[in-house]
């Protein structure tokens, strides 16, 4: 795994975020459950907890847009890059933003899968940066796996921990 | 469950998306630093540093499997340090 820098995450343990607006490919219900389960998959195993805000201005500000969508990294149109998302930082640090050149899905392989997406752009929102583990899922690459049944792998699971440390009911 | 063309043959297309790639994932720059005065090329040394990342066979050069790998789709943040 590897990180963007020992100083590069939240302070905080209470992180909020906010779903500024929808793909048209899926539901407005599939896609919050989808990014409330890619933040859970981080959640599970760190003290991080997330609470959704509907106004203003949250830690992890989550939009789709097209080509030029404001910050000066544009999408380039159907496939190639599928989102991006900004390391730990006031104003625009901790957003993530998703490509809507894409076909997005819930649980299907016939297009990307939100959470898969979602939960790997969360891990750069979080401080993570890619892994070079084939397994991992901060691999760059997008792979499809069954968001029913996915388990954050062991490689991401350290990357998370070195930054957060463990899982805490306190 | 992605499915992606087999290449056959690496074209000009793909040398000048190659270049496109590696200047957005690994900060490949004009600039002539000590390794091009060296007569080593930019590109070549950012081809052997994506190569090293995913495993590829290191060659410097722009292969069908190297080619093949920059085709899938991926998240748009930068790979190994570039992204710091």
């Amino acid at each position: 795994f590897s990180t963007f820098g020992s100083n590069l995450k939240w302070e905080e343990k209470s992180l909020t975020y906010r779903i500024e607006n929808y793909t048209p490919d899926m539901s407005t219900s599939e896609v919050n459950d989808s990014i409330e389960k890619a933040l859970e998959v981080w959640a599970k195993v760190t003290p991080l907890r997330f609470t959704r805000v509907y106004t203003g201005t949250a830690d992890i500000m989550i939009s789709f847009g097209r080509q030029s969508h404001g910050d000066y990294y544009p999408f380039d149109g159907r496939d190639g890059t599928l989102a991006h998302a900004f390391a730990p930082a006031p104003g625009i640090g901790g957003d993530a933003h998703f490509d809507d050149d894409e076909t997005f899905t819930f649980r299907s392989n016939a297009g990307y899968v939100l959470f898969m997406v979602a939960a790997h752009e969360f891990g750069h929102s979080l401080g993570l940066s890619h892994s070079d583990d084939p397994g991992a899922l901060m691999y760059p690459v997008y792979t499809y796996r069954n968001p029913d049944t996915f388990v954050l792998p062991r490689d991401d699971v350290n990357g998370i921990q070195s930054l957060y440390g463990y899982y805490s009911t306190v | 469950a992605v499915y992606c063309e087999p290449v056959s043959e690496v074209t000009v297309q793909d040398e000048g998306f190659a270049e496109s790639y590696l200047k957005k994932f690994f900060n490949l720059t004009e600039e002539r630093g000590p390794s091009s005065r060296r007569g080593i090329s930019p590109v070549k040394k950012k081809l052997s540093e994506m190569q090293r990342f995913y495993g590829l066979q290191i060659t410097g050069a722009l292969d069908t499997d190297t080619i093949a790998m920059m085709k899938k789709p991926r998240c748009g943040v930068p790979d190994g340090n570039i992204a710091r």
